[in-house]
């Protein structure tokens, strides 16, 4: 197995959820 | 003549300049740019029932453009601005949290606000079975499989990292340096948009410049 690189609150922090950018889109 | 003490927001469709101004100094907003968050609030809140304040559907279709579907992201999130829990986000609400998304906000604040995000049964810590539950949400909502034995890696990668006195959990001292090594974590944190709100939104309600 690869040595893993990934940090969960990298994954996490990409969530659509915790994107809130998308309530200043008109 | 108007009373200015602190009354009610639930449903309230106007407000004076003593509330904008009181908003205005619970964050780190000036009075305009909170006349220009009430026009988002506005939009957000009448997307679905127009009652004057912000629905968790409402929330869910402007983060992803349908009202239906179990996110738990959104949840931590709508919860964390329903200060009062009353099951909706009220104005004041709204400018409060939005408040620790704005790029001058103390780094302090959103490394507080992002763990209470985390702390997903509230227990002071962010646990191991808390980090799991939410990379399996992080899967399915986008789509990606992930083997079980690839999940415990990473999981154990991050809490060999973030838990520096390995007691199986994250502190929120470890947590704010952990965020401060990373701070990649703290990216979806900051709004730029918060920055250029009054342009973004104008508003005629009042006029204050």
């Amino acid at each position: 197995v690869a040595p893993v690189t990934m940090n969960a609150f990298e994954l996490i922090s990409k969530s659509q959820g915790l994107n809130l950018s998308s309530l200043f889109e008109k | 003549c108007f009373s200015h003490r602190p009354r009610p927001w639930k449903a309230q469709r106007r407000f004076d300049y003593a509330d904008l101004s009181r908003l205005a100094d619970e964050s780190r907003f000036t009075v305009n740019e909170v006349e220009a968050l009430f026009e988002l609030f506005k939009k957000l809140s009448s997307s679905i029932i127009d009652d004057g304040s912000i629905h968790k559907e409402e929330l869910q279709l402007a983060l992803f453009q349908t009202p239906y579907g179990e996110n738990l992201f959104l949840d931590r999130v709508f919860d964390l601005f329903d200060e009062r829990r009353n099951g909706v986000i009220e104005f004041d609400e709204f400018v409060h949290a939005l408040s620790v998304f704005h790029p001058y906000a103390p780094l302090e604040e959103k490394i507080d606000f992002a763990f209470r995000l985390y702390d997903l049964r509230q227990t002071g810590y962010i646990e191991r079975e808390e980090v799991k539950q939410m990379v399996i949400a992080i899967m399915m909502e986008s789509d990606m499989k992930l083997s079980d034995e690839l999940l415990e890696a990473i999981i154990d990668k991050t809490f060999a990292d973030a838990d520096s006195d390995k007691d199986g959990r994250i502190s929120k001292e470890e947590w704010k340096a952990f965020a401060i090594r990373h701070p990649s974590l703290l990216k979806n944190m900051t709004l730029p948009y918060l920055k250029d709100v009054s342009t973004i939104f104008p508003s005629f309600v009042f006029n204050t410049e």
